[in-house]
């Protein structure tokens, strides 16, 4: 019982892992001006131009969850037609935000939406 | 997800936090992780969000998301967001905005005009307590001076709990993992007792963000779901993140 009540991958606590390095750290985090003097719609083109792919990639994934679950397709139907129209509702400046990356990433604005409300989605 | 605010013996605030991210999202068995968990890592950057070429707040985020979930005000806050699971859940927020009730804020549109706009650790802490949400959340809020720091507990309509930070009374930190303090976490998922086991054993007067990085880098803390480790210091206005990568015997939460 003693074994099961302990966590078979836990560790003593760590020391002297900082600055970080070794197997547990990955990398530096790169770091962008966000402009908000800049119209909403044109904050974001620099980011998006240079991280456009990653985001594709991610959001491919998603949709492949969204149809290993709904094989019909239904569900990323709905993201590309219907979470569209979700933008006009969105308070200003998001709504005009989205509108921009979606440009500046090719990607198209219903699955910037669902990136943009994944957290709502995903707290059940 | 962790997240972290301590005060050390002199009243300097520390905030940091594990983002942990992409549960049940697909599992890819050749590499032993998390699809989504290792995609959103090259996503990853710090936003210095600026006005007349000044600084305003500094955010952690994943590009091309508008909301924030963990920012540096520097010299006044610092917030982080960690996911809280409920049946009233974020999904039955959005079918109430579809049907036309929109009374309620986006999460991420909160803590962003949060950072955004907000002029003192109080009237930040007023707006996450009061606003109605979508999505319940747990908010980690950091101010500047000694005993500013408090964990909201938020269901989509009230602030259920507001546990704060109280050094002279030997809360001398604050800590949230997914789920309610006054609850004891899912047996399967306790990364809460190995977090405060740590944070004790590290004691107050040695607490600073290089001990709060060893805590959030022991395992299960660290796991198969951690994208990133921000630390953050408000009174220099110290924002630092790393990607990171839990490799070998790991917790897959």
């Amino acid at each position: 019982l003693a074994a099961l009540a302990e966590d078979p991958f836990g560790e003593d606590c760590r020391s002297k892992t900082y600055p970080p390095t070794g197997p547990t750290f990955k990398g530096t985090v790169p770091i962008y001006i966000i402009n908000l003097d800049l119209p909403p719609s044109r904050r974001w083109d620099k980011l998006m131009r240079d991280k456009k792919m990653e985001l594709k990639t991610v959001i491919q994934s998603i949709k492949n969850i969204a149809n290993a679950f709904v094989p019909s397709g239904k569900a990323v139907e709905i993201v590309d037609t219907k979470l569209v129209r979700l933008i006009s509702t969105l308070p200003y400046p998001f709504n005009e935000e989205l509108k921009g990356i979606a440009n500046a990433s090719g990607i198209p604005l219903g699955e910037i939406v669902l990136f943009n409300i994944f957290y709502e989605i995903f707290t059940v | 997800c962790t997240s972290i605010v301590a005060e050390d013996k002199s009243g300097k605030l520390y905030h940091a936090r594990n983002l942990d991210f992409g549960l049940f999202l697909g599992w890819d068995i050749k590499n032993s992780s998390w699809i989504i968990t290792r995609e959103l890592k090259p996503l990853v950057v710090t936003l210095d969000f600026q006005r007349n070429n000044k600084t305003v707040f500094k955010s952690t985020n994943f590009a091309g998301y508008v909301g924030m979930v963990s920012g540096i005000k520097p010299g006044i806050f610092t917030l982080t967001m960690n996911e809280r699971f409920s049946l009233d859940g974020g999904y039955i927020g959005i079918f109430e905005w579809i049907l036309g009730r929109r009374d309620g804020m986006w999460m991420g549109f909160l803590t962003r005009t949060v950072l955004e706009n907000g002029t003192s650790y109080q009237e930040a802490k007023d707006q996450l307590v009061k606003t109605r949400l979508l999505a319940p959340a747990y908010f980690i809020l950091g101010g500047n001076k000694s005993g500013e720091g408090c964990v909201i507990t938020r269901s989509r309509q009230a602030a259920l709990d507001v546990w704060d930070l109280n050094a002279n009374r030997g809360t001398w930190y604050v800590l949230e993992t997914n789920y309610d303090r006054w609850k004891a976490p899912l047996v399967l998922d306790d990364r809460r007792t190995p977090a405060m086991k740590c944070m004790n054993q590290t004691k107050q007067e040695n607490i600073s963000l290089p001990a709060i990085y060893d805590v959030l880098s022991t395992k299960p803390i660290l796991n198969k779901l951690t994208v990133c480790t921000t630390l953050m210091e408000v009174s220099e206005g110290r924002s630092e993140s790393y990607l990171r990568e839990c490799i070998g015997s790991c917790s897959p939460w």
